[in-house]
């Protein structure tokens, strides 16, 4: 079973933390990312690694393509042009792959999710984050998250989860959709309910803190522990269950009758 | 008694807030700001606001200057241009003054000290960070700080700190430097304390929460609240005492002997 997440975001976000997160592992191991802050280099170029993973005994075969931050430069004009490219790369390659071997006996290397990181400035998405968007939701689903929401409190989170989503629908920002489970009033209220809490509001960790003698992954501040699986302190959980669990299967058909088809077609309009 | 401050940094660094927790007041109340994060809309010019403060007896003519936000745009190079321009022209009016007034009748509209927030990546400084602050240190007193400390773990921090300052040496960057108080041990071992504190970990906020009985300035998370004024959470009080009693003397002496200096010959030279 392959699946194939991205994540893209400006440098000092939390993405690689984050990503050790959601699959408990250390998918950088054999990188010089140690999980505590210090890294060198930057990663400067894109960068794939792919784990195996058993999640709920599904057996995964998990590629994370982890992006060159941007933001860094003086100037970020078309800083997304190597992450599309990179998109449509694999998209030719299964094209090609398709049309010499049988489709159920190929790999799947294409991007099935990218989650996008949002700074969380209080105040909106930055320009360069519309433009950023918009060219990649032309290729993948995308779902955005606000980076480091242990940044924000809860009323600032819930007033800036609106701007961001005012934004999005103004620019005509096309994010993944989540399903319209019309025949199943449980599918449809849980539906409902991701969809109310995009942006999720994310928080990673790698260290495991002592909390009224339990162990939990979190951030230790000397005014208390922001904890990553505490639904009242972020979506993490949110975010998890709905990649690993309950909508994983909609991510890869969505990339394979959307934005593959989008992709054959304007390769065959030439 | 003529102070002026100016607060450069991207949009979204908590820099209105701080400095209304810097000097209790809401500097910009005649502005669209209202301390709840709703900002519209946000700087796009350079925007001064003075306001006559009382400090410890002192009454100071205190101006503000706001910058515009950097970093929301795509493209940065030369965005150090305007406010740069803007210190020249500040001592510009003073060089022009003072050829035709007593310098001691006159008003001291230069600037005498710029906060330069840095985002809390964890990583590092930004490009845009190290070209900025060169263009700064030439023309006016810089002091760094780290912006919403309170996104950093103590751990963090320290290795942040430690981080920035290399980097600023590396590049040359000549930051204001806390005076060598040679005769005074208890001055020389409280310049010290300040030296190794740079760049100074800020939390700001205009709201009062409270914490056991005790009402303070803080920001309330589920996990806790990050306290303005608690030097175990941040060095905002060090910062702030540093600012308005203890070198406030030295930042104006230095402005004028040195910055101004340079700018006078400079022009002289033609
Ligand atoms: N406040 C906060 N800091 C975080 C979070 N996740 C990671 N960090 C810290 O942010 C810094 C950069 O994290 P990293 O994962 O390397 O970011 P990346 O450059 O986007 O991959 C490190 O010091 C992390 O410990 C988070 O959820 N909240
Ligand atoms: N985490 C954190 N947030 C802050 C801090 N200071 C301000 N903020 C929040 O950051 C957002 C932007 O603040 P603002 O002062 O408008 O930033 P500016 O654009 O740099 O002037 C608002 O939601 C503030 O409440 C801080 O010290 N820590």
């Amino acid at each position: 079973f392959d699946f194939t997440l991205m994540v893209v975001g400006q440098s000092g976000l939390g993405k690689s933390t984050l990503i050790n997160s959601l699959f408990m592992s250390d998918i950088y191991e054999d990188s010089t990312y140690n999980g505590s802050g210090i890294r060198m280099p930057k990663t400067t170029q894109i960068r794939s690694s792919t784990v195996h993973v058993q999640e709920g005994g599904v057996h995964l075969e998990l590629t994370v393509i982890d992006t060159p931050g941007f933001g860094d430069v003086v100037d970020n004009s078309q800083c997304w042009k190597p992450i599309t490219e990179h998109v449509n790369s694999l998209f030719e390659e299964f094209l090609n792959a398709e049309s010499r071997v049988i489709r159920e006996a190929m790999e799947d290397r294409r991007v099935h999710v990218c989650l996008y990181f949002i700074a969380p400035t209080g105040h909106g998405l930055k320009q360069v984050d519309i433009e950023f968007m918009k060219e990649l939701c032309e290729k993948v689903n995308v779902i955005p998250v606000i980076a480091k929401a242990d940044t924000l409190t809860p009323e600032e989170c819930s007033r800036f989860k609106k701007t961001i989503m005012n934004e999005i629908h103004e620019n005509g920002i096309k994010i993944y959709q989540f399903p319209d489970s019309e025949g199943d009033e449980e599918e449809a209220a849980a539906n409902k309910k991701l969809r109310d809490a995009i942006p999720f509001a994310v928080v990673g960790s790698n260290t495991v803190v002592e909390v009224s003698g339990k162990k939990v992954r979190g951030r230790l501040y000397p005014w208390g522990v922001a904890e990553v699986d505490n639904l009242s302190h972020c979506d993490f959980t949110t975010l998890r269950n709905m990649l690993v669990r309950t909508h994983m299967q909609d991510l890869k058909d969505v990339t394979d009758n959307v934005h593959y088809e989008n992709y054959r077609c304007q390769k065959l309009a030439g």
